[in-house]
């Protein structure tokens, strides 16, 4: 339970690097 | 910005002062929850990154104290049930994340939790701090504190012979870091797990990094370029970080390290990332791993902002590589295996294509650094250096430049260019031999020309070179003809 | 003059059984026993005299155990949905301290004892003993815990919400039902980012509701505000949520207990920006006190 995550989505590198809208 | 540091370095140190004796009183408690103060100056959106960096040196020091204690604590077998949920239950992000590191290595150094797990855990959960300063500084802590921790052996099947060979004498391996006596943990996590969680907080890291590019308002932007500058280091400490796990090997960093540090770089398409970046990845990693993976790293240099001086970038890059190749040249298969000329020459030939703003004194300069890879690795080649000089007259022809002015950047990197050879050779046949070199002398302004011409004169008067018949004076004084004419 | 009498009642089991620390509504603190539904609530009573020698006549004594809600507002209204007697003594004379003992056995006990801001569940035992003027009476309460039983839930619980143009977001929780020593565990995936996002919180909101009709009363309590991000994300990201709900004083959710009252949660994710402005999204959750197996009434 101490380290329970869920499987984050995978962010594409586009979406990383782009400034924010 | 002073006052401001003062102010909480002032309550830094109190709440330090009181983490201390609670814990010298075994109120662990308590001493978390003035670490937990202390920490929470770091949410902080006051201070400068120069201050703010003061700051989070000043606390993480005194973290040092509390990893120390725990340490201790959980060594005497004194451990406190469930501390890694509890430091959880902190209600404000930032002062969690930065105890749950803490308690998590001191977890992995008491072996109460796989390593690997914890890891990647603690990577994971830092994807809570967005705010870029704060964020930066939070994962580079994470990078320290995790310097020593991180799995470095190649793959299970090596851990498991640890673990074999320690039940079998486990005096005769207890010097072996490795080695857990007692309770083996045999997910300790291997080389790929330490690469995977460099490998995302530098991806994390350098998004968040490339992010304050665009924070404020445009008229600070150059401000926030230089702050930018100033902590480029945090990024750039994952890569050294990378470069210092011992069981990476070319096949490791050929296959998974350079290229996910490279997809990171190009995808960012920041300039001020990528040219730091781009220049870490030279320095840090050894050079015979850069010659097995030239191709790569000069492919993606062809696909960077236009406004990286990729200039540098390859200059540094084309220099480190002779001398290193230079050394092991008693070792000739090294030149021949890797044919460092014939590669840089094509990729950087490939590189300016794309890049048509590329300033036309940084092409020469290109040209300057492979005809120095050309003399100092390939003396005995000279069509090597013929190459180089027949490509700087093709891209002159292709601009439609018939002459290089004089006292112009462009007439400095020519003039050097044709220099070079002159100095290497120390032999004016030996230079005649060169097809293309008169017609690029012609490109240069008579000024010019005639000091190029007055320096051949000189090599040949220093090294009395002798000129032994007339078809050789002909086609000495045909060089020399600005001087005559 | 005349003869002083006390009673007390004592519980069977109280060195060994747990006492659970109640705060009461004026703030002080109480150790109740604890017992769960179908639990026998045995012990003595003892009626003791101060001068021995000197009798006391009554009308008789007796042991009610009862369950009851009260209602605060409603000042005097209180309903009792459990309510079992023992007589102790038949009418007559005491002239030494006398003990009494008594059960309650199997008693069922369908809610969990609550103390809320507008109303409170309690359970109590109450010996009375009949006097000429004025009764004697004693009242003892007792703490009571509903444990439950869920088969483990696989699915998580996931949602797509947004202000169009604006903010959209997917919200994944790991369950909707979760133990009161459970962790939510879930994550925050943007999906369109059009505001400056200063932080995001989780907070756990209580509602306690009483009465019906015009007589309905809603209370929130921020019972926990947990901040799960700091900073402003972009579109792709995803924040981690983790949640130990052992930290924080929760009960069970109770829904219409007794048609009286309902004390129910809900997770209110929020999202702060840079001019404080909230947006906000409340998604009612289920919470339960574990049991290890299901205590079933013979």
């Amino acid at each position: 339970a101490a380290t329970a995550r869920i499987q984050p989505k995978k962010q594409t590198l586009d979406d990383a690097y782009a400034p924010p809208a | 910005q002073e006052k401001l540091l003062e102010e909480a370095l002032a309550n830094v140190r109190n709440q330090s002062f009181q983490m201390k004796r609670c814990l010298d009183k075994s109120k662990l408690m308590d001493g978390l929850k003035h670490a937990s103060n202390m920490l929470s100056e770091l949410r902080t959106s006051m201070l400068s990154p120069k201050s703010y960096y003061e700051l989070y040196m000043a606390i993480t020091n005194e973290l040092l104290h509390l990893e120390a204690y725990l340490l201790d604590e959980f060594n005497r077998g004194r451990r406190v049930a469930d501390l890694y949920e509890l430091v959880q239950y902190a209600g404000n992000i930032i002062p969690r994340l930065y105890l749950l590191i803490t308690v998590g290595i001191v977890y992995i150094k008491s072996n109460e939790l796989s390593r690997k797990d914890v890891l990647k855990d603690l990577v994971e959960m830092c994807r809570g701090v967005q705010h870029p300063l704060r964020g930066l500084f939070l994962r580079n802590y994470l990078l320290q504190c995790a310097k020593n921790v991180l799995p470095d052996v190649d793959d299970v099947e090596e851990v498991e012979d640890v673990v074999v060979a320690s039940h079998a004498a486990p005096r005769a391996i207890a010097g072996l870091n490795k080695v857990i006596t007692g309770n083996i943990d045999t997910d300790s996590g291997t080389i790929k797990d330490s690469i995977s969680f460099i490998q995302l907080n530098f991806a994390e890291m350098n998004k968040l990094w490339v992010r304050m590019q665009h924070q404020g308002h445009t008229r600070d932007r150059e401000k926030r370029e230089q702050e930018r500058r100033e902590l480029r280091i945090l990024v750039g400490t994952n890569l050294v970080r990378l470069s210092q796990l011992e069981s990476v090997n070319i096949d490791l960093y050929t296959k998974l390290v350079l290229p996910g540090v490279l997809e990171q770089v190009v995808s960012c398409k920041d300039a001020i990332a990528q040219e730091y970046l781009m220049e870490c990845i030279i320095q840090v990693f050894p050079d015979e791993y850069h010659l097995q993976t030239l191709s790569s790293f000069l492919q993606a240099c062809a696909e960077l902002h236009a406004d990286v001086n990729i200039k540098n970038i390859l200059i540094a890059f084309i220099d480190r590589l002779a001398v290193f190749i230079n050394k092991g040249s008693t070792d000739c298969n090294l030149k021949d295996t890797y044919r460092l000329f014939d590669v840089f020459s094509q990729e950087i030939s490939t590189i300016l294509q794309n890049r048509t703003n590329t300033p036309i004194e940084d092409v020469v300069s290109l040209q300057v650094s492979l005809i120095n890879l050309a003399i100092k690795c390939y003396p005995e080649k000279i069509d090597y250096v013929d190459k180089v000089l027949e490509t700087t007259d093709e891209i002159f022809h292709k601009l439609n430049l018939d002459h290089v002015e004089a006292s112009t950047a462009v007439c400095r990197e020519l003039s050097r260019l044709l220099k070079i050879p002159v100095d290497s050779y120390n032999d004016v046949l030996r230079l005649l031999q060169l097809e293309h070199y008169i017609a690029l002398l012609d490109y240069l302004d008579y000024a010019p020309r005639k000091s190029v011409c007055c320096h051949i004169v000189q090599n040949i008067l220093d090294n009395e070179t002798i000129i032994m018949n007339p078809e050789q004076v002909e086609k000495v004084l045909t060089l020399l003809s600005p001087l005559i004419q | 003059f005349g003869q002083g009498v006390e009673v007390e009642i004592v519980l069977d089991g109280c060195d060994t059984r747990k006492a659970l620390e109640v705060k009461l509504e004026d703030g002080r603190k109480e150790f109740h026993l604890l017992y769960l539904d179908g639990e026998t609530v045995s012990g003595k009573v003892n009626v003791i005299l101060k001068k021995p020698g000197v009798k006391v006549e009554h009308f008789g004594i007796k042991i009610e155990f009862i369950g009851q809600i009260d209602l605060f507002y409603d000042r005097g209204t209180r309903y009792d949905f459990t309510s079992l007697v023992r007589e102790l003594a038949r009418p007559g004379e005491l002239v030494q301290t006398t003990g009494y003992s008594f059960e309650f056995n199997q008693v069922e006990k369908p809610y969990e004892s609550y103390i809320g801001s507008n109303v409170r569940l309690r359970y109590f035992l109450r010996l009375t003993m009949v006097r000429r003027i004025t009764d004697l009476v004693k009242e003892q309460d007792i703490a009571v815990q509903t444990l439950s039983h869920y088969p483990d839930q696989t699915t998580s619980f996931k949602m797509e919400v947004g202000i169009e143009d604006c903010l959209h977001i997917e919200f994944e929780y790991n369950k909707s039902r979760y133990d009161l020593k459970d962790v939510i565990v879930g994550k925050i995936y943007f999906l369109l980012v059009r505001i400056k996002i200063q932080h995001m919180e989780v907070q756990i909101i209580k509602r306690e509701i009483t009465g019906s009709g015009t007589n309905m009363f809603s209370e929130n309590e921020t019972i926990a505000k947990y901040e799960i991000m700091d900073g402003a994300p972009v579109r792709g990201e995803n924040i981690p949520i983790r949640l130990f709900l052992n930290g924080y004083d929760l009960t069970p959710t109770m829904r219409d207990v007794n048609k009286k009252f309902s004390v129910r949660y809900y997770l209110n994710l929020v999202l702060i920006d840079e001019e404080d402005r909230r947006y906000f999204k409340q998604q009612e959750i289920t919470l339960f006190r574990k049991a290890d197996k299901c205590f079933r009434r013979s």
